[in-house]
């Protein structure tokens, strides 16, 4: 289904955002 | 953690749901510690991720006859605009300062959001797919109604005609759900209902034959005969019914019970 597959890309890129933001934060901890 | 009911709906929301998980704890621990980098890509990628859900949900509204999911699914559409219009946002305050406290928050708020709103579309998704199970299950009780009537072969015979591709229909479609669901309890009961209805059916129609052999013979015994038939259509009923319950649960539906 073509709603899952946007949900899978939407999963994929927020999951990306949240790495790349994370990354910072654990070199402080 | 959030749980997730189905193993599809679990596949594409449990690796994101950790990650922000990850997020909210490491932001409490070093709040305004060092710089955010730039997310501006990221969130781009984001952005054009909603774009493309918000359109495929759309067609999926416009096109679907199911009056619940066209009343359900545009809020969660909305949620998850705004959530990543809160991504956008963080991603400009944080460009202009790396360690503004408001930009964090709005990205927790906007990577949160996103997880939610988009389950939320995925399960009003997914309801509708089981209201689609739930309708077959009906047609089989709307036959299984009329079982007690048929007083002829050939008036059996139709029954059959009619009965046998819906059965199969709602044996394939919840058997195919049952190993999608990821609380075990409610798969097991789905399994045990359509065993019991894999074992009642032949069962029934026996009993149907047997009923319409006594009539045609003048019928002595007719009355026990009836009373097996409707004994065996009420189980079969019953199953049904209990499929059409369990369909419904939610794991969060146990919780809230429990």
């Amino acid at each position: 289904e073509m709603i899952l597959e946007a949900a899978k890309s939407i999963a994929a890129a927020t999951s990306a955002l949240v790495k790349a933001a994370s990354a910072a934060q654990r070199e402080l901890i | 953690m959030p749980v997730f009911h189905t193993k599809t709906i679990e596949s594409i929301l449990d690796p994101v749901a950790q990650q922000v998980s990850k997020l909210v704890i490491l932001h409490e621990e070093a709040e305004d510690g060092l710089p955010m980098p730039d997310l501006q890509q990221p969130v781009r990628s984001v952005s054009n991720a909603v774009l493309n859900l918000v359109k495929v949900g759309r067609e999926t509204i416009n096109s679907s006859d199911d009056q619940i999911l066209k009343q359900d699914m545009p809020g969660a559409l909305v949620r998850v605009e705004r959530s990543s219009k809160l991504l956008e946002e963080a991603s400009r305050m944080l460009k202009d300062d790396p360690y503004s406290s408001p930009a964090r928050k709005r990205l927790i708020d906007g990577s949160g959001g996103i997880l939610q709103a988009t389950s939320a579309l995925l399960l009003c998704f997914d309801e509708s797919e089981v209201r689609k199970i739930i309708r077959e299950c009906h047609r089989v009780l709307d036959y299984l109604a009329v079982a007690e009537v048929i007083e002829t072969l050939d008036e059996l015979v139709q029954f059959l005609r009619d009965l046998s591709p819906c059965l199969s229909r709602v044996s394939r479609e919840v058997s195919a759900r049952e190993k999608e669901l990821t609380h075990q309890v409610h798969a097991e009961i789905l399994v045990r209902c359509l065993e019991q209805i894999k074992t009642l059916a032949p069962i029934l129609i026996c009993s149907m034959k047997i009923y319409i052999h006594i009539v045609s013979q003048g019928g002595k015994g007719a009355e026990e005969a009836a009373e097996n038939r409707n004994y065996l259509a009420m189980r079969m009923t019953d199953e049904i019914n209990e499929i059409i319950r369990v369909l419904q649960l939610t794991s969060y539906d146990e919780e809230t019970s429990e």
